[in-house]
């Protein structure tokens, strides 16, 4: 999974 | 992917079909708010422009394509569908969406302006600060029925349990990853959001203990 802080979240 | 945001996101899909559950057993829309739906569909559609885009991962479209098809089911049901639009009391869930939608374009607009915002990003942001008031219309549709039904009240409890566990969430990712980007517009909305379910989370809990109704003061 991507990380991106709060952007790969839902 | 960490267990505090895995039970976050299942709060939240547990939620939804607990509200789901709660017009198909009670035949009424009683006490849900139209309003909030409709305001988070707007929030899941904003922030979700990204499945255009970009892949993240097959778990995340997925849950984003759930949680768009199931509010605007909602929606569909509570609009259209019988017996929940007869059922459903407009007088009550008076709520003006443009009081919670121009605000939060208008501070979308100014943080997109300040950190050099692209057009998905400044949905993306919107979104952020319209979750955090979209259950408002919901929290004022309770307070005038007063007495909250059961499966209302366990719906409410689980989409405060998800922004709950969010927070638990980031302070595990701040702690376990090395580069993680801190968004403070992020944390400020879920902190807030989080803070509106807690006059609720009290109410809900001392019913729950003492048994009997669960009533808010008026």
């Amino acid at each position: 999974e991507r990380r991106e802080g709060a952007k790969d979240e839902l | 992917m960490n267990i505090f945001r895995f039970a976050g996101d299942m709060s939240h899909v547990f939620s939804i079909i607990i509200l789901l559950l709660r017009l198909h057993v009670a035949k009424n829309a009683n006490g849900v708010s139209l309003k909030t739906q409709e305001l988070f569909l707007i929030v899941f559609c904003t922030r979700y422009l990204d499945l255009l885009i970009r892949f993240i991962s097959l778990y995340n479209s997925a849950m984003k394509i759930l949680y768009i098809g199931s509010t605007a089911a909602i929606i569909h049901m509570i609009r259209y569908r019988e017996p929940y639009r007869s059922t459903y009391d407009r007088s009550q869930d008076s709520f003006r969406l443009e009081f919670a939608l121009i605000p939060c374009l208008v501070l979308a607009m100014i943080t997109s302006l300040i950190r050099g915002f692209g057009f998905i990003e400044l949905f993306w942001t919107f979104s952020i600060y319209l979750e955090a008031v979209a259950i408002l219309p919901q929290l004022i549709v309770l307070q005038r029925y007063s007495v909250v039904e059961n499966l209302t009240g366990h719906y409410i409890f689980f989409l405060g349990a998800y922004r709950g566990l969010y927070i638990l969430n980031w302070i595990y990712r701040a702690y376990t990853e090395k580069h993680y980007h801190h968004d403070y517009v992020v944390y400020a909305c879920g902190f807030v959001q989080t803070a509106l379910y807690a006059d609720f989370f009290y109410y809900y809990f001392q019913s729950k203990y003492y048994g009997g109704t669960f009533s808010l003061p008026t």
